[in-house]
């Protein structure tokens, strides 16, 4: 720290254009992280202090609040494309600690720490007594329809067969009685029309990930399933993840991010984590 | 002593630093 200054650190304003890129940086490497659920987009820079750096550069101290979009994080949609969750569709915040360093107009993340957590129902209620709120994956409607969703998707689809990869969200809703899923699904060796058991189907070495959204109407009598999946070109398996094993170990610096709602009987799936975002632009077909 | 309001001279509130502006909405 520099002599006299006391408390060894610089307070600045949040909203400082070189906090802001920091931030920004801070956010990306988020999200290049994230191995599950859906990118997050900067909402509000809480604290920050600069420290000075011996002998170069300066480290931004900074506590971050994030919001969940629509984009997942095997979507390869640039993130300035994301749209934010609403609160109608119980947003979920993160709250991030992050360490940046600036050294040469160069920014590198050092230390990060996240939690995410759901909007409160109280506060989804206000704006939307209709709503449905975050349910756990493990839920039997969600199972359900999750079920319901791939098989009715795989019945239409006459080449791959897609297996489920993960659970991503879900909502049961009160009117009309639905549930509304978003699930990660990927492609097979076996063929839709002629599995017989899905146990037996093995993702492909070149991974081809589809996100999915659907939604099962409770009717007296029935039920009545939609689902819209948009499946991404295949990506390149990099040589440093292990899809069929446990997460990954992360680096030092890489963020532990705790979902709201807790995933089950789910691989972690191969992220781009190994690759930048705009590496990975493909267009989508559906 | 009596003091017209305004004529102390009193500077400006200061504007906090931090947090910054909410950019999407705050939850």
């Amino acid at each position: 720290a520099p002599h006299g200054t006391g408390q060894g650190f610089k307070e600045v304003a949040c909203d400082d254009p070189e906090v802001e890129r920091a931030a920004l940086v801070a956010v990306n490497y988020l999200n290049q992280h994230l191995l599950h659920g859906f990118r997050h987009l900067l909402n509000r820079i809480d604290k920050v202090k600069v420290w000075f750096r011996r002998p170069l550069g300066v480290v931004y101290e900074l506590e971050l609040d994030t919001l969940e979009t629509t984009c997942h994080v095997l979507d390869p949609t640039p993130l300035a494309n994301c749209s934010v969750r609403q609160l109608t569709e119980h947003a979920v915040e993160g709250d991030c600690d992050f360490h940046v360093l600036e050294q040469d107009g160069q920014f590198t993340v050092l230390y990060s720490q996240c939690h995410s957590n759901p909007d409160s129902a109280e506060d989804v209620r206000k704006v939307c007594p209709t709503c449905g709120l975050l349910t756990p994956f493990n839920d039997t409607n969600v199972v359900h329809t999750v079920k319901a969703a791939l098989d009715a998707f795989n019945a239409q689809n006459n080449g791959t067969y897609f297996k489920l990869v993960e659970i991503s969200r879900a909502q049961n809703v009160p009117l009309p009685v639905s549930t509304l899923v978003e699930f990660v699904v990927a492609a097979t060796d076996c063929t839709a029309q002629e599995v017989t058991d899905p146990a037996k189907c093995n993702l492909l070495a070149e991974k081809q990930y589809g996100f999915c959204k659907a939604n099962l109407v409770h009717k007296l009598g029935g039920e009545e399933v939609s689902v819209a999946c948009k499946v991404f070109q295949k990506q390149p398996q990099p040589a440093s993840v292990n899809t069929a094993g446990p997460a990954p170990a992360v680096d030092q610096a890489a963020p532990a991010v705790d979902q709201a709602a807790p995933a089950v009987d789910q691989a972690a799936p191969a992220g781009p984590q190994a690759d930048s975002p705009a590496s990975l632009v493909v267009g989508p077909m559906v | 002593k009596v003091v017209q309001p305004g004529s102390t001279g009193a500077a400006s509130p200061v504007v906090p630093l931090c947090p910054g502006r909410v950019r999407h909405f705050k939850i």
